[in-house]
């Protein structure tokens, strides 16, 4: 899976995801994070890409959960985004996410994920593995 | 308040003893796709211009698990997911069960952008994808040797595998069988 989220300094938010899916999946298999809601979602809060297993990430509605709990519980991106992965099942989920502020988070559950992320006052970030 | 951008190509067990070979390609695309992303915002391109540029690179990345790299179903064939969504207006597109299309991603835009619908998928998705004019190329085109090879293990060990989690031999079984990681989804 690959997934991209961006917002200007407008806090224009947009994300996209892109996927082939498990290895050895049945024939007909929709499931995976490129669903509305689930591994991809945006609104003005938030824009948010998911990656992982796609059954988990529909059950949690992963996406969506990160833009709700900033829209009704006020929390940031970064507690909004550690909170759903942390609640999803281990070795399953990762995201990026970027915020209408410009903030960005890349939380993840499993072992890694190929992710990078910079802003706009030169921080960048390039990590694999969780811990990074 | 700023410009930022985020990416990633995939997650799953990624081992730490993943040989350079197979991890520095990756983490080099990465930072290239980075850049792509980076100079686009600063060019002001949109926010969704710049997301379905960045995934279109990843896309044509043998390495990562989409467009050309697609894993393989159980019947050896590539079936490619991609979703599209614009913040300020919550307007998307998507699309499933694609075989021919070189970038999915487009195609979800074209479905925002051309249709009433926020979803197409299959035989409806190919068809549009058609009458779009979008760039389609043979099935065999987005299958790797590493790919086959994946399907073989996952085949052989009665399981599907996720981004990166390492192929195992049999169902129970955690040792690797080879130094590779295995893409899931």
């Amino acid at each position: 899976t690959v997934g991209c989220v961006a917002v200007d300094g407008h806090g224009n938010l947009a994300t996209a995801t892109s996927t082939g899916g498990f290895v050895n999946k049945m024939v007909g298999r929709i499931g995976d994070t490129p669903i509305v809601g689930a591994g991809t979602y945006a609104n003005k809060f938030c824009a948010v890409s998911a990656t992982g297993k796609g059954e988990a990430i529909i059950r949690g509605t992963i996406a969506r959960d990160v833009a709700a709990l900033m829209e009704y519980k006020g929390l940031s991106l970064k507690d909004a985004a550690k909170y759903v992965v942390e609640g999803a099942p281990s070795g399953t989920t990762g995201l990026i996410a970027v915020s209408a502020k410009g903030e960005v988070t890349m939380p993840l559950n499993t072992t890694g994920m190929y992710r990078a992320c910079a802003t706009e006052d030169g921080y960048t970030e390039v990590a694999i593995w969780a811990g990074e | 308040m700023g410009w930022a951008i985020a990416l990633h190509g995939g997650a799953g067990n990624i081992p730490r003893s993943l040989p350079l070979e197979r991890g520095k390609p990756r983490e080099a695309a990465i930072r290239h796709c980075l850049q792509i992303g980076v100079d686009a915002l600063k060019a002001h391109q949109s926010p969704l211009d710049v997301v379905e540029l960045v995934v279109r690179e990843l896309e044509n990345h043998p390495n990562f698990n989409a467009g050309r790299g697609s894993v393989l179903t159980s019947h050896g064939t590539v079936e490619m997911e991609a979703c599209i969504m614009d913040g300020n207006t919550k307007r998307c597109g998507a699309v499933s069960g694609l075989t021919t299309v070189k970038n999915a991603i487009s195609l979800a835009r074209l479905v925002m952008e051309k249709t009433p619908h926020i979803y197409l998928a299959f035989d409806g998705a190919e068809a549009f994808a058609r009458e779009q004019g979008v760039e389609m190329l043979d099935p065999t085109h987005f299958i790797t040797p590493e790919n086959i090879e994946r399907l073989k293990q996952a085949k052989e060990a009665n399981r599907v595998q996720l981004d990166y989690t390492q192929p195992i031999k049999n169902v129970g079984d955690e040792i690797p069988v080879s130094e590779g990681d295995g893409q899931i989804g």
